[in-house]
């Protein structure tokens, strides 16, 4: 679930 | 994590602090929107609630609170403490025609339709956005802004423009990338073109900083 990755960032 | 991430994130940080300072130190938020302080607060609240939820790194738990922290001190000393020095006649940006399209925008464009992800999604949009009222206080006045704050928008700036570089890095070295925070962070990005490049071409020069209407 590629999308969801950058919600390790801030 | 990379370099351009980490660098993005302190300049992130630095930005708070050199806002907070600034108002602390002189003792008077004049020439600080309090609107976009306000969507900034907006925005980590929404942005941030997966404190709850997801766990990441102590890193990143800290930086959320203290992103949340910071925002919601700079709110209090705009809207309490130093209320009398705060410039609300010329902070007259509307802020429902930026946060209602961008409420719809959230609803009708998102990855999931969920409450965290819209409410996700909604924080990048405005987050994108959400300097629009400071840069209007200053360009309307056409008074000048002070260097301070001059300093504040440019750190804050650069801070989205490396996480672009940030998201160039991570879909070439991991392969992905999402085009949501990708597109509102170009636009976030534009945004500040026009004051980057007055600030290095007139603060790093010794003078004010005033913004054509």
């Amino acid at each position: 679930d590629v999308h969801h990755n950058v919600k390790d960032e801030l | 994590m990379n370099i351009f991430r980490l660098v993005g994130d302190l300049s992130h940080l630095a930005a708070l602090i050199i806002l907070l300072l600034k108002i602390w130190k002189s003792r008077s938020c004049a020439g600080v929107s309090g609107k976009s302080q306000i969507m900034f607060a907006m925005v980590y609240m929404t942005r941030y609630l997966d404190l709850f939820t997801t766990f990441v790194s102590v890193y990143n738990s800290v930086m959320k609170v203290v992103f949340l922290l910071f925002s919601f001190v700079t709110v209090y000393l705009i809207y309490f403490k130093f209320k009398a020095t705060y410039d609300g006649n010329h902070d007259t940006f509307r802020v429902e025609f930026l946060v209602v399209p961008v409420a719809g925008l959230a609803v009708l464009v998102n990855h999931e339709f969920s409450f965290l992800e819209i409410l996700w999604t909604f924080s990048i949009y405005l987050e994108s956005v959400a300097i629009l009222p400071q840069l209007f206080m200053i360009s309307k006045t056409g008074c000048e802004a002070e260097t301070i704050t001059s300093h504040y928008l440019f750190a804050l700036g650069i801070y989205r423009a490396l996480y672009i570089a940030n998201w160039i890095f991570r879909y070439y070295m991991e392969g992905f990338f999402d085009f949501i925070a990708i597109v509102a962070g170009c636009v976030q990005t534009i945004l500040y073109c026009d004051f980057f490049y007055l600030y290095v071409t007139k603060v790093w020069k010794g003078k004010r900083l005033t913004i054509p209407a």
